[in-house]
């Protein structure tokens, strides 16, 4: 069963990047232990912000087909060959690895700091052009569902980070996929939000893909030490109730720092290695399991 | 001197609303100890999400117009009239206290809860169908600026709230302003988006705005308890050295909390009526007397 998730929210800052990232590499790298398997994995960074890429250390100079490139080829009756345009699991761990040791040139680089299951589709700033010149092209919504087609039998799971708006690559993002997650972060904006991003769902269903459901919602950046997000909380699982993950990822500092030592904090601090300290790598691999049961049922 | 300024950041959740909101509402009220003279101040809220509007604890229901209708007037030879469309102070003051008091409703509303000085433009969800509505129109970068035309010289300043992308709403801000403020907050993420962010300032002042310039740079949820933010800010003022306010907006948690009670933090937490205790809105007022202080130099 292919599951393609987009991670989705018009709200911006609310950690669809940070989720996107680290739930990929969760469900990538796996953790037995935990009754999580490794899985082949596809991340896909529809954001021309290209966080989701910078997240894993990658120099973009180094990069030379990104997702605008797949969205923009017309190659007419052919499909373009995803392959072409991936960044494979050693790359990326090359990049993460080269980005950890010039932060911190004094150390021994750990031998666990890599993927070995985890691809990527990246971006980079060219892609900001992407929805202009898409507007009036020929099937300008399903252009990354085309690009995804030769491949997607390759893979467990295609994980697309979406940039934060409502616009034509998010609306591919949308197309493409039969899931959506929406990541909250616990602040008062994210209710008001909701409501028209389940609006703009709707829309999407309707209009141009019956086939996308509600894969969970995901409460982020969890300050326990303020009522206000659990006033959030509260509210949101009152409405959406077992629509909601049972996990919460909390705010930790540690989770802002991880894109600068180039690496997502759920391998930085791998439970794999020596069972993980910081609260948000746990529950982004609590989330990971909490996932994994979830497309079990399915 | 007409000051037209776009709170402006492709970067979601960097605190572009927050500023905007605070900022309006410490130019319109002034504080004439801190040497911030009262002034008519204009703020548009041009995001669809409509978090401006909701900062004020504003009803949308109780709105009959919104941008949109001012983006989407085509009334030909003739300017659409801007007063129609604005909420005033005594209407803003009223939304303030009445959603003030029903989260407090065992208390007595603060005599100065209210805005003398501040215009709202507001926005409701119907704004997300303006960017795919304006595409094919005539003149779509330059709705805002026309829309704003009748108006411009009743406002000391017109503060526009942007949503995080730099898609048509955003352009007709920044076509509308002769002014650009950027909020950064001081994560990793920022330091990429700042110079693609630049980039595209570079554009808007070739193709469509030649009087636009950079007003400022504001750090804004600076964690001071990790050492990433001050690497983010020391890496920003690098850069742009004293284009960069000296004043930095830490992170507290009031300031978060302040939308559900209807009001932004510098009204809450004001220093003209006791001295303002929360560090946020203090951050705010200081810059406040800053931005003050920089318009005087021009
Ligand atoms: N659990 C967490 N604890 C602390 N910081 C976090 C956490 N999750 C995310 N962050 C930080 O918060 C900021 C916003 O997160 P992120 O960029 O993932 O959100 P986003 O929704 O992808 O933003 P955008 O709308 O711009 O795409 C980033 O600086 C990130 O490092
Ligand atoms: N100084 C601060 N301290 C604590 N929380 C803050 C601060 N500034 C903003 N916030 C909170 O952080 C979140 C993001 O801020 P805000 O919505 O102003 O950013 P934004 O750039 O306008 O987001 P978007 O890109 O979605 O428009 C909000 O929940 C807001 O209440
Ligand atoms: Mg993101
Ligand atoms: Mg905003």
């Amino acid at each position: 069963y292919k599951m393609v998730i987009a991670c989705t929210n018009q709200k911006g800052g609310c950690s669809k990047t940070t989720t996107a990232v680290n739930l990929a590499t969760v469900l990538a790298e796996g953790n037995p232990k935990m009754g999580i398997p490794p899985r082949k994995v596809l991340l896909v960074d529809l954001d021309p912000q290209g966080n989701a890429s910078t997240s894993f250390g990658i120099d973009k100079s180094k990069i030379n087909r990104t997702v605008y490139d797949l969205l923009m080829n017309d190659l007419g009756e052919e499909l373009p060959v995803l392959e072409e345009y991936l960044c494979h699991p050693e790359f990326i761990s090359d990049q993460i690895r080269a980005t950890w040791t010039s932060m911190y040139p004094d150390k021994k680089c750990p031998k666990k700091l890599k993927v070995e299951n985890l691809w990527l589709l990246p971006s980079n700033i060219q892609l900001s052009g992407a929805e202009i010149e898409l507007a009036t092209r020929i099937g300008r919504e399903t252009r990354l569902k085309e690009g995804l087609a030769s491949a997607i039998d390759e893979f467990d799971y295609i994980i697309i980070d979406t940039p934060p708006s409502l616009g034509l690559l998010t609306i591919n993002a949308l197309a493409a996929a039969n899931w959506i997650l929406i990541p909250v972060q616990t602040e008062y904006y994210a209710l008001e939000g909701m409501s028209s991003l389940m609006n703009s769902i709707k829309l999407i269903q309707r209009r141009i893909n019956p086939h996308l459901k509600l894969f969970g919602i995901a409460l982020t950046m969890y300050d326990g030490r303020t009522g206000l997000s659990k006033f959030v909380a509260d509210e949101v699982r009152k409405y959406f109730e077992d629509q909601v993950f049972q996990t919460v990822v909390p705010r930790s500092t540690r989770v802002a720092e991880a894109p600068r030592d180039g690496a997502p904090i759920t391998l930085l601090d791998n439970p794999h290695v020596r069972g993980s300290r910081n609260k948000g790598s746990k529950a982004y691999w609590s989330l990971g399991r909490e996932v994994h049961g979830r497309v079990q049922k399915i």
